[in-house]
């Protein structure tokens, strides 16, 4: 990728990154499309001999052969077996029957990941720069379990378990499905043995924001990471008849629209579809769109197919307009045809002008790249946000990372818009997404993988939450992009991933797999159920009191009782009591407990003790916090911060309340 | 017939297999094809789940699902990038 190393402070010195050597140590495993080999980000120059540990293999196949694979893109795989028994063989004139990515998508994350360093790298001149992955060092296998026709259990499963037996230190995931018990889950599965096995797995949190309670992979022995921009993007001026200028955003390079406005149609009025406004496939009627802008309204279909359907109709641009749901944020398209995505505000009045003009128009200019964007990040609207509905004393997701406009490789097999028509052929793409945001974290854990090879998967996902930032140097809290106001834990977790800072925690969170089991002990999960989920025999002991709110998890997620009506709730006070464990990662030193409450906040929140000196490495501490509330209104939100401090080092913990 | 099938994960209690199998795979392929003869082994799973996955129709999914040593019979479901 291009700018999220220096967004993140990866280009900073720092005596706390690992020497190249002990990055090269680390294996990341990716589960996804696969891999254009070729990419110049699989170059391995410099790199060692590959780990003798290392058992993976670079399985030959449809245009891929052993000779593909070198000391950086160690282990190529494909599943596809569950996808052939479902939906009939590989057409393979359309597709690879190997780990050729024949998408997009897992060249773009693997390369996020740990994709080797490629000077004067862009897209058609767009966010140019030096392109790398986040562990320049690390090694990458890659697991193709998603397929043209989607990505199946079956396969999943079965990649996820070679995985594990090649012996990745990294599992970097940017699928799911839809929320499920965890011992119903693959991902949820398959992620608790390779977490048994040392492995780290990060997931992307799903992109179903900004609807409440839209995430998925849960499972609190994940890595669950949302998405949120950098400090870049790329304008677009739209400017209407009337002489007002409205910036969007738009990675169209092509040849640009004439100088004078052209007229602007809205193609709700321009179809014969009750739906004709999303510019679904052949519901534009041509002569009401030829030589015309289009206003297409956001959703239904990809943005990029609107585009195209714009163009087939014979319109001469197409600008894509943002409703309430996608707020003012603006993910830009290399279109086929000159067009630009444009917030919720100015979309609206465009439209505004379009139906109460004679002769409504409109200019589209292309910018380019801008740099240096505030505020940034902010969380992006389609970042999927908490509650957790499946445990909802687990907050998710844990932190944000990287995810809108990200540049990183890409397959020569389809052009940037994954469009079939779409001839043009990069090496970098420009695309949006949690599934972007995943890799930057499975990158992040590698390297401190390569720091701190003794943590457990739970401690350095601690260190990456604990060290994560919720405010801007400013001291004002992480926007949510669609609502423009502060956002809160439920959409961006603990904060915002901050590598440098995560290499050097003071304190972490821990957990090993007899915490997870009385997890599911507090689930009150069945032996039989907790056989499914984490593959052993195990009986909850029924005279040891288990508790999600014991948990070792290094935030807190508090659901509270609400009144049940007039006459029906008690007004007095209650109190709930979480605890927690810290263990000393860094030098002898004594905490002391702060709590920030973010907004109004209606919990009175105690830290038992306020203080805790650690003398030794590894050394534990626990410790309780007690939330004292009263009732409100259900659908109540309320948040807060716990910090421990030694002066040096801030362990930090989001706490959110909701009153339920 | 192909349209009436459906892929399942299937988890197997390992602790349960009889002594006169020599190995799981074998035990996985018996369990199966007492349940359905014609059906075929996808994947066997070592470290995700003990167990294999498989096409079958409901109602021989059903069959297997009440075979001794089976402990769950999971209809495949299809995830989406994100």
């Amino acid at each position: 990728t291009t700018r999220t190393p220096s967004f993140l402070g990866l280009d900073k010195a720092t005596t706390l990154l690992p020497a190249s050597e002990q990055q090269s140590q680390v294996i990341i495993g990716v589960l996804d499309t696969g891999v254009w080999p070729e990419l110049k980000s699989l170059d391995d120059t410099g790199l060692g001999p590959v780990p003798s540990t290392w058992k993976g293999q670079c399985e030959i196949g449809n245009n891929m052969n052993s000779s593909n694979c070198n000391r950086k893109l160690v282990g190529a795989r494909f599943f596809s077996k569950g996808y052939e028994a479902a939906l009939g063989p590989i057409d393979t004139t359309t597709e690879s029957k190997s780990a050729r990515d024949d998408d997009g998508h897992g060249s773009h994350t693997l390369t996020t990941a740990a994709g080797s360093v490629v000077p004067e790298a862009s897209l058609f001149g767009l966010a140019s720069g030096t392109a790398r992955g986040m562990a320049t060092q690390a090694r990458v296998a890659v697991y193709k379990v998603c397929w043209l026709g989607g990505c199946f259990t079956s396969d999943i499963a079965a990649g996820i378990d070679k995985a594990i037996e090649d012996g990745v230190n990294v599992l970097s995931m940017s699928i799911g499905g839809s929320l499920m018990e965890y011992y119903r889950d693959i991902i949820a599965i398959g992620s608790f043995t390779a977490t048994s096995h040392g492995i780290l797995v990060s997931t992307s949190a799903g992109n179903g924001g900004p609807s409440q309670g839209s995430l998925s992979n849960v499972a609190p022995w994940i890595t669950t990471v949302g998405a949120g921009t950098i400090d870049r993007d790329f304008p677009a001026y739209i400017t209407l008849g009337t002489g007002k200028t409205y910036t969007g955003a738009s990675l169209y390079r092509g040849k640009p629209l004439s100088d004078s406005p052209l007229p602007l149609v809205y193609a709700g009025n321009a179809s014969n579809s009750s739906v004709g406004y999303l510019c679904l496939q052949d519901s534009l009627i041509p002569e009401k769109v030829s030589g015309k802008i289009v206003i297409c309204e956001r959703g239904g279909n990809p943005r990029v197919e609107k585009g195209l359907v714009v163009k087939l109709a014979g319109g001469a641009g197409m600008i894509l307009a943002n409703s309430e749901a996608y707020g003012e944020e603006l993910v830009a398209d290399s279109h086929l045809l000159p067009a630009a995505s444009l917030g919720q505000k100015s979309s609206e009045i465009l439209k505004n002008y379009v139906s109460s003009s004679p002769n409504p128009t409109a200019k589209i200019a292309f910018l380019g790249t801008h740099l240096q964007v505030q505020p940034s990040p902010v969380v992006a609207a389609f970042s999927s946000r908490g509650p957790n509905a499946l445990t909802p004393k687990i907050l998710k997701p844990d932190l944000i990372a990287p995810g809108v406009n990200i540049l990183a490789g890409w397959t020569g097999a389809v052009g940037p818009t994954g469009l079939t028509v779409d001839s043009r052929h990069i090496s970098f793409n420009i695309i949006s997404g949690t599934s972007m945001s995943c890799p930057h974290v499975s990158g992040l854990a590698a390297i401190l993988k390569g720091a701190h090879p003794q943590w457990s998967p739970a401690a350095i996902r601690s260190a990456l939450m604990t060290t994560a930032y919720t405010s801007y140097k400013n001291g004002e809290t992480i926007q949510d992009v669609s609502t423009g106001q502060p956002a809160t834990p439920f959409d961006y977790g603990a904060g915002h991933v901050d590598p440098v800072a995560a290499l050097d925690p003071g304190l972490v969170y821990d957990a090993n797999v007899d915490d997870y089991l009385g997890f599911f002990c507090a689930l009150n999960y069945s032996s039989f159920q907790i056989k499914l989920a984490a593959r052993r025999d195990f009986t909850c002991d029924s005279k040891k009191v288990y508790r999600v709110e014991d948990f070792n998890y290094p935030s807190f997620a508090v659901p509270l009782e609400t009144t049940s009506g007039i006459g029906g709730g008690s007004d007095a006070p209650k109190t709930v009591k979480y605890s927690r464990v810290l263990t000393n990662v860094g030098a002898p030193g004594t905490y002391k407990a702060s709590v920030v409450s973010l907004g109004d906040l209606n919990v009175k929140i105690v830290v038992e003790p306020e203080t805790l000196s650690f003398t030794e490495l590894y050394e534990k501490k626990g410790y309780m916090v007690s939330f004292r509330y009263t009732s409100m209104p259900s659908g109540t939100t309320s948040f807060a911060r716990l910090e421990w401090t030694d002066g040096k080092h801030r362990v930090g913990s989001p706490i959110a309340f909701s009153w339920t | 017939d192909h349209a009436n099938k459906k892929t399942y994960i299937i988890h197997m209690d390992k602790s349960t297999m009889p002594l006169t199998f020599t190995d799981h795979l074998s035990w996985f392929d018996s369990s199966l094809k007492s349940a359905s003869p014609s059906a075929e082994i996808l994947y066997t799973y070592k470290h995700v789940a003990h167990g294999f996955s498989t096409r079958l129709t409901p109602e021989d999914a059903d069959t297997l699902s009440k075979q001794p040593g089976i402990l769950s019979v999971i209809p495949e479901l299809k995830y989406k990038l994100h």
